[in-house]
């Protein structure tokens, strides 16, 4: 879901 | 650090307001319950990013009632033109996280 090394608490990363 | 919040009080009730429309838990509202709401802004995706990591200022993946005024603070501004700044000018900074 979220992009390796992206932040995982911005839903919009 | 006394500086007032750029967020006005009557701003505030009407954050406050669509906060407790979106069902909080605790006392906070989850990405995935914040993120409809900024999407409706029609704003580019990278800018809400940036618009999210300014204001969930401990980076708990969680908006409480005064880190989701600042993110619509910045929404409301971005839709007037203004830019998202890259980080939180002091007076955006909700006095209860000085």
């Amino acid at each position: 879901q979220y992009p390796a090394g992206g932040s995982s608490t911005n839903p919009f990363l | 650090v006394d500086i007032p919040w750029v967020v006005k009080p009557e701003e505030k009730m009407k954050f406050d307001t669509i906060f407790d429309s979106l069902g909080p838990v605790g006392g906070m509202l989850t990405g995935d319950k914040v993120k409809p709401v900024l999407l409706n802004s029609k704003l580019p995706v990278d800018i809400l990013g940036r618009v999210w990591e300014l204001s969930d200022l401990n980076r708990d993946g969680m908006l409480d009632k005064d880190e989701f005024s600042v993110a619509m603070y910045l929404v409301y501004r971005a839709l007037e033109g203004e830019p998202v700044p890259m980080s939180l000018p002091p007076p955006l900074v909700p006095p209860s996280k000085r």
